[in-house]
């Protein structure tokens, strides 16, 4: 579809020119991803600490981002790809979210599932320490969300008859 | 821009976060939304993006006690959720969307949605793209308290799955957003299952019924099967049942035997019959006389307004309810019953002591789901003992109340919307 916006309709917008997202292709861009998105923790490592330090309202709370990525220094790049350890682990919890086999190694399907249009908010926050409820006891907010057999036990019976899992 | 920072930290949005329960959640049910001046889309139109917020929030209102309005006139800081379109650095946000592709949108929890404008949003049902309204629900999903949820069929899931024609928010979800707000409840005014006969091609006459539930002015179909109200109810009484009160009905009546099937709706002190194949009231009844008519000109003794009233065709008496008594109307002979009006307490009595609603019965319901009576008095309901019930336990006394339960653990996720949302 055309769109125009001034009234002689000669700025016709080019949808050919419409900013592109940098594609996530190798391990560096793959590390800002899962920074990015919490898999890899600000306190999974010190360098990594010294990116995300707490930012005033100005700056960017996540200050690496896909388009930022070139302002690093070359060190601070080399060093943050050596956080290998830091790398697989995050890489495996993403491929386990995101049921891809989940091998360590950043292969074609776990570029595929990177590069998929996606919601900004982190997928692993920073969970502070969490506190039992009145009624539900909540050892983890995932692990409530997707068994709720446990959200009301005393109509366990009657959520067991509803859950589709079963149905 | 101090006076203004200072309004902001004078203002704060009145945002308690309730007891730590590892999400924030909103202290309100009723929340104001609206789309950022600056912030609308230059590829939708504005009623476009109006109305996919609109639906996206009524979606999440008809799975919960949250309701949501558009406030176009209190101060910014007033509004609850604030939405925009944006690109690149935008809305004064910390967070840089990356052009087309990759992160389509973002939210703050209690707070904000920002969707990236690079990208190619699209209305419902229309091609390729991303579909705004999956987006948008997903978005005010995080806003309400929602994390990323892992799971297939979730709206919560962090990657865009393109949009099966008609998404909704599944079972687990409801459960998700209904652990932090809790489930919906409330009073209603009438349960009924209405039986509508229809030709199969090959001319044979079928029987179908549906569950409906009355609550003032509005109703919502109930899918017993799949244990949840049909898709976009609420909807206003009117609309679906012409030529019945806007403000709804007191009583549903289906008297039903071999002679006779007529289905009566009671208001006050009035009522009308309901012309269930052409799905509208009758105008007049068989003597010509225009309806409503008042219902102790033809139920003599039975004056409104009623709580509530059902058929039972065991003993083909209509059994009318009113404050704490009973009168038990025999259609065959058109008149009360010797005994009537009775407490319903003696009609009905408790099997466990003291477990009854005693008075003032919202809605007498017979089910053919459950081939059981429930009489519905606020969030709670009785079963009333049925034939199979004394045949497997013959103590218990004809037409006992079983203990109660709560509504909501029987039929699930009757929500009503905001009124500004109603179709």
């Amino acid at each position: 579809e055309k769109i125009f916006h001034s009234r002689d309709h000669s700025d016709v917008v080019d949808m050919n020119n419409i900013h592109q997202a940098e594609a996530i292709t190798d391990k560096h861009t793959a590390q800002l991803f899962l920074f990015k998105y919490g898999f890899i923790r600000a306190s999974d490592s010190d360098e990594v600490q010294s990116l995300a330090e707490p930012v005033s309202d100005t700056d960017d709370i996540f200050p690496l981002n896909l388009q930022e990525a070139g302002a690093l220094s070359r060190s601070s790049r080399t060093e943050l790809q050596n956080q290998q350890p830091e790398f697989i682990s995050a890489l495996r919890e993403f491929q386990r979210v995101s049921s891809l086999p989940v091998t360590g190694v950043f292969d074609d399907a776990t570029k595929a599932a990177m590069n998929q249009p996606r919601c900004g908010v982190p997928d692993q926050e920073e969970q502070p320490e969490l506190t039992e409820s009145n009624s539900i006891s909540i050892q983890n907010h995932t692990e409530v969300m997707q068994n709720h057999n446990e959200v009301t036990p005393n109509s366990a019976d009657v959520m067991q008859n509803h859950n589709p899992a079963v149905r | 821009r101090k006076r203004h920072l200072a309004a902001l930290l004078k203002n704060r949005r009145r945002r308690d976060v309730g007891d730590w329960t590892g999400h924030m959640s909103f202290s309100k049910t009723l929340l104001k939304w609206r789309v950022i001046g600056e912030g609308y889309s230059s590829q939708l139109s504005i009623d476009e993006q109006k109305y996919i917020f609109r639906l996206g929030f009524r979606m999440w209102s008809e799975v919960s006690p949250l309701e949501f309005q558009e406030d176009l006139h209190s101060p910014l800081e007033d509004i609850d959720i604030r939405l925009g379109f944006g690109t690149g650095r935008h809305l004064g946000c910390s967070q840089r969307f990356d052009g087309a592709g990759h992160e389509f949108a973002h939210a703050w929890f209690l707070g904000d949605i920002h969707f990236d404008d690079d990208e190619h949003f699209t209305v419902p049902n229309t091609g390729s793209g991303i579909s705004l309204l999956k987006v948008a629900v997903h978005e005010i999903g995080h806003v309400l308290g929602l994390p990323h949820i892992y799971r297939a069929g979730s709206i919560m899931q962090p990657s865009y799955l393109p949009q099966d024609s008609g998404f909704e928010i599944d079972w687990m979800d409801r459960k998700s957003i209904q652990s932090l707000y809790g489930v919906c409840q409330g009073r209603f005014s009438a349960v009924f299952d209405w039986i509508r006969k229809e030709l199969t091609p090959y001319g044979e006459v079928t029987v179908r019924f549906n569950t409906y539930f009355m609550r003032d002015g509005w109703y919502w179909l109930y899918e017993n099967r799949n244990n949840r109200t049909r898709y976009g109810d609420p909807v206003a009484v009117p609309v679906g049942w012409n030529g019945l009160p806007d403000s709804g009905v007191d009583a549903y009546v289906h008297v039903w035997n071999r002679k006779t099937d007529a289905v009566y709706f009671f208001k006050g002190v009035q009522y009308w019959r309901y012309d269930s194949e052409n799905d509208r009231v009758f105008a007049n009844d068989s003597l010509g006389r225009s309806y409503p008519r008042l219902i102790s000109d033809d139920f003599p003794g039975v004056i409104g307004p009623l709580d509530t009233a059902y058929y039972d065709r065991r003993d083909a008496h209509v059994y009318f309810f009113k404050g704490s008594q009973v009168f038990r109307f025999d259609v065959r002979t058109n008149r009360l019953a010797k005994s009537s009006p009775q407490r319903i307490t003696a009609v009905f009595p408790a099997v466990v002591p003291g477990d009854h609603p005693v008075r003032n019965v919202d809605a007498s319901y017979f089910s053919y789901t459950h081939n059981s009576v429930f009489l519905l008095k606020g969030e709670r309901y009785w079963r009333v003992v049925s034939a199979r019930d004394r045949r497997r336990k013959p103590s218990l006394p004809l037409n006992a109340l079983l203990p109660h339960r709560d509504v909501d653990q029987q039929w699930f996720d009757i929500c009503d919307v905001h009124s500004s949302s109603l179709r």
